[in-house]
């Protein structure tokens, strides 16, 4: 998908942040 | 990573019995035993002093503990549900215990919500929903002009606040989140099913055996 054609929320969500999954590669 | 015995974790600052994690919520005691393993070495990689620093979440988070990142700060601060400035074990497996798939979606609703309402107002304000989109552009490499952030915005307002009072209730969240399933994505994380099979070397390192 573009980022325009996201909504917002779905934008804020590809954060790096957002992905907890790297916690369990630390 | 070395091996624990029970004397070393019970005197462990931030140590919480793992029968009452494994009683308050999803997961067993073998699964809370193995989440210690991984939460032992993220609070001693900077300041060893058995609880997570932000500095050593985001470290594991983005293998730089000075990166900035709006969304790691509100994480970090959800985890810290005493709101101490740290995160102890047993913060640590209750909040996980958020992003575990049988934790049921009302759950993992709600604690997106808190995410997004920036300034814990009860809502998310558009100013909020902004800023966040702003520091996703800001922290990453993409690239949009002022007016697609605007329209994006706009557009996603019309979608959620249903009763257009400007904000976000939770009760819209819910809806709008319950309709587009996407936005859940990361409030699961399929390795917390069964962690002891997703990281075999968790059952040796923690002793857990059924």
């Amino acid at each position: 998908d573009q980022p325009t054609s996201m909504n917002a929320f779905e934008l804020i969500s590809l954060n790096q942040a957002l992905n907890l999954d790297n916690l369990f590669e630390a | 990573m070395g091996c624990v015995s029970s004397k070393q974790l019970k005197r462990t600052l931030g140590y919480e019995d793992p029968n009452i994690l494994a009683k308050e919520t999803t997961f067993t005691v073998n699964e809370v035993e193995a989440l210690y393993v991984l939460y032992r070495k993220i609070s001693h990689s900077i300041i060893k002093d058995g609880l997570i620093h932000k500095e050593e979440f985001q470290l594991a988070l983005f293998r730089n503990m000075n990166k900035k990142n709006l969304f790691a700060d509100r994480i970090f601060d959800l985890f810290d549900l005493k709101r101490n400035g740290v995160i102890d074990f047993g913060e640590f497996v209750r909040s996980l215990n958020i992003f575990h798939p049988d934790t049921p979606t009302a759950e993992k609703i709600t604690f997106a919500f808190r995410l997004y309402d920036l300034r814990g107002t009860g809502y998310i304000e558009r100013e909020e929903l902004k800023e966040m989109v702003l520091a996703l552009l800001n922290e990453s490499d993409l690239l949009l002009s002022d007016e697609a952030v605007e329209q994006i915005v706009d557009q996603t307002f019309k979608q959620a606040d249903v009763n257009n009072d400007g904000k976000i209730d939770h009760d819209e969240w819910k809806a709008f989140a319950s309709k587009n399933p996407a936005l859940l994505k990361n409030m699961t994380l399929p390795y917390l099913k069964d962690i002891t099979m997703a990281f075999p070397s968790f059952v040796l390192v923690s002793g857990a055996s059924d």
